[in-house]
């Protein structure tokens, strides 16, 4: 009598846990732009048998944002998952693995990640400041405002911009603005970029310095400008990570 | 003669006694989730 199929795996049993574990791991590796995304629950798993000891796995994985950004070192144990009164982000992946003598690897991803509801903030958090979109005018002008305030005073160098991780707007107690946003060292000091800030270049891969601004603006009653930059230093690149180079949307972004 | 019993007796007669206190494993998927729901 050919022997029973395996009972279909739980979406918590320890395997399923160790592939999507590497799943997440994967899909941190390989995302260009926005934060690091932490494993909220898995919805589904199948497992086709492809022949003794090899496996095809479908995993349906939920998400949740981080507060580190991608290009931060901080493992993602000891990120922050960003909460619900900040306006979470949730991602949606649909992952293909393959387990072979026991080793996982992902073949396929495809994440669609999406901010939660307005209205669902609204109805928990009323005075919640909700995100707004990266291309607001007054977004980019807090963000402009801040990175020449910190390179107008910075010993250091020089600071580009390389892309706007998320933005809030506030009108109550105050007219506030909260940005968050990726910076890349140059080869410029901040005096030198005085001179001629054209010539002043992220630095080659081999010697990149990235770092992570946050800043607030408010603006009414009296304006007041916040602004704080923490750099990296130097990473060694995971090799397929290019160089970051244009703004994300916060509203929803498909990676594959 | 052979007489079909309708599905109703025949399920109540076929359902199997289950013990005292039987709970029903929890579905396999999905699985819990670790932060909130969004």
């Amino acid at each position: 009598v050919p022997a029973a199929p395996p009972a279909p795996l739980g979406c918590d049993d320890p395997e399923s846990v160790a592939a999507a574990e590497v799943a997440v791991n994967y899909i941190n590796g390989h995302s260009h732009h926005g934060y690091k995304f932490a494993l909220n629950g898995i919805k589904d798993i199948r497992v086709v048998p492809q022949g003794p000891n090899n496996d095809i796995m479908f995993l349906e994985l939920d998400l949740l944002e981080t507060t580190c950004h991608i290009l931060s070192p901080t493992p993602l144990e000891n990120c922050t998952v960003r909460s619900f009164a900040e306006h979470a982000v949730e991602g949606d992946c649909d992952v293909k693995m393959q387990k072979v003598d026991g080793t996982l690897s992902v073949l396929a991803s495809k994440c669609h990640s999406h901010a939660d509801s307005s209205e669902d903030i609204l109805k928990v958090c009323p005075e919640c400041p909700l995100l707004a979109r990266l291309n607001n005018t007054e977004v980019l002008e807090v963000v402009s405002a801040a990175l020449n305030d910190y390179n107008s005073k910075t010993t250091d160098s020089y600071l580009r911009l390389l892309e706007i991780g998320r933005a809030k707007i506030q009108y109550h107690p105050a007219h506030t603005v909260v940005t968050e946003f990726a910076v890349g060292a140059t080869n410029c000091s901040a005096k030198e970029a005085k001179a001629d800030v054209g010539a002043c270049q992220l630095l080659p891969e081999d010697q990149s310095n990235f770092g992570f601004c946050t800043a607030v603006m408010v603006k009414l009653p009296s304006q007041d400008l916040q602004v704080d930059c923490q750099l990296y230093g130097h990473q060694v690149p995971a090799p397929h990570i290019p160089l970051l180079s244009r703004v994300s949307y916060p509203t929803g972004q498909d990676t594959s | 003669s052979v007489t079909k019993r309708p599905v109703a007796e025949a399920a109540q007669h076929d359902k199997v006694p289950r013990p005292v206190g039987f709970v029903p494993p929890p579905p396999p998927c999905p699985g819990k989730i670790r932060h909130f729901d969004i």
